[in-house]
């Protein structure tokens, strides 16, 4: 009965392995980086591939900045200040979001939003 | 998160998280759901570093993240972070960063530097524990030998503290959500409980890839936030990783 009252703990669970049921939603794909190549290049075959989904991350991270600022100013403030920030970041870290960007064609400044989301994040 | 490294009672080191994120950004009231923990899902890949056409290392990411969150170097080590919240948090060290003190580094970065560099548990633990961040964090460490797992409680400037296996004393497994281990988590958010009495009641002598996935499938330790599960084996380099979904009654954290 416990597990219909917050916070839902349930008796714990057995034979959820193999993965399947209403908690599995699907495996993940793999690819491979190769470490050989300029850091720009990297990522270009996970980006052709999830270029939809990453654009749609990022326009709900674009939508959650206009509920709290609806002018739109905090995503100009974004598309303006990080990317000279992204050029004080290290390599090769800095060369592959510049990569991802271009791969992508989303605004260099939300892909480095994207990748200082922990920084952000952590009060 | 939750992150778990274990020891069975042959000494295999096994290693699994759920990786939780989104909070607070976001409720779809129609799907009773966090919209970035959403958006996120179709984005997990699984990745295989290489160099010179040999595996460096692997890791469970998000398309366009470029640093790590999950990680193994096949028979060396196995890595995991979990969010560690604090006052004095990564934006007093991205401030910093801007003002010009460029002495931490990113936490995503570091972990990344540590799959893709580190070359024994020993020198990952000293990295994780040593280096300057920009922001706190827990790092949940597994090797490839007994006893050899910990979890790393970190601010931004020093090691807070150190808890390692100890089959001797009992400790057959290490347990991290987003709480220092020596104080009681959020009464609201209490995922350690329900997931040690799931260890406990596991067992050392049955833990394995399979009861593990068991623990972290179980609520509120699977919760709306949860956007995968990733489970690791340092001593064959094995990393799986599956999307999850928490079907309702569901914690939203």
């Amino acid at each position: 009965t416990t597990q219909f009252i917050p916070p839902y703990t349930e008796d714990c669970r057995t034979d959820m392995y193999p993965p399947k049921g209403p908690t599995f939603r699907s495996t993940v794909s793999w690819y491979t980086i190769d470490l050989d190549l300029p850091p720009h290049k990297r990522w270009t075959s996970v980006i052709k591939d999830k270029k939809k989904d990453l654009d749609d991350m990022i326009q709900a991270v674009r939508d959650l900045a206009k509920a709290f600022v609806p002018s739109g100013r905090l995503i100009e403030l974004v598309d303006i200040s990080l990317p000279l920030m992204l050029n004080t970041l290290p390599n090769p870290f800095r060369d592959e979001i510049k990569g991802i960007a271009s791969d992508s064609g989303i605004p260099l400044g939300e892909i480095t939003l994207f990748n200082i989301f922990y920084e952000v994040f952590t009060v | 998160c939750t992150s778990v490294v274990a020891e069975d009672s042959k000494g295999n080191l096994l290693h699994g998280r759920n990786l939780d994120f989104g909070l607070f950004m976001g409720w779809d009231l129609k799907n009773k759901s966090w919209i970035m923990s959403e958006k996120l899902k179709p984005l997990v890949v699984n990745l295989d570093f290489r160099r010179n056409n040999k595996t460096v290392f692997k890791s469970t990411n998000f398309a366009g993240y470029v640093g790590m969150l999950t990680g193994i170097r096949p028979h060396l080590f196995s890595l995991t972070m979990n969010e560690r919240f604090s006052l004095d948090g990564g934006y007093i060290g991205i401030l910093e960063w801007i003002l010009g003190q460029r002495d931490g580094m990113w936490m995503s970065f570091l972990t990344r530097s540590v799959l893709e560099n580190a070359t024994s548990y020993e020198n990952a633990r000293s990295l994780l524990a040593q280096t300057k961040l920009l922001a706190p964090a827990y790092f949940i460490l597994g090797g490839n030998q007994s006893g050899q797992g910990c979890i790393i409680t970190r601010s931004r400037e020093l090691s807070l503290d150190l808890l390692e296996l100890n089959v001797k004393l009992g400790r057959w497994y290490v347990l991290e959500t987003n709480y220092d281990h020596w104080e009681d988590p959020f009464f609201l958010d209490d995922r350690r409980t329900p997931a040690m009495t799931c260890m406990n009641m596991t067992t050392q002598n049955n833990i394995s890839i399979k009861t593990l996935y068991d623990v972290l499938s179980t609520k509120p330790v699977l919760n709306k936030l949860t956007t995968y599960t990733t489970l690791m084996q340092v001593s064959n380099g094995n990393l799986e990783s599956y999307i999850r979904d928490c079907p309702n009654p569901c914690m939203p954290w």
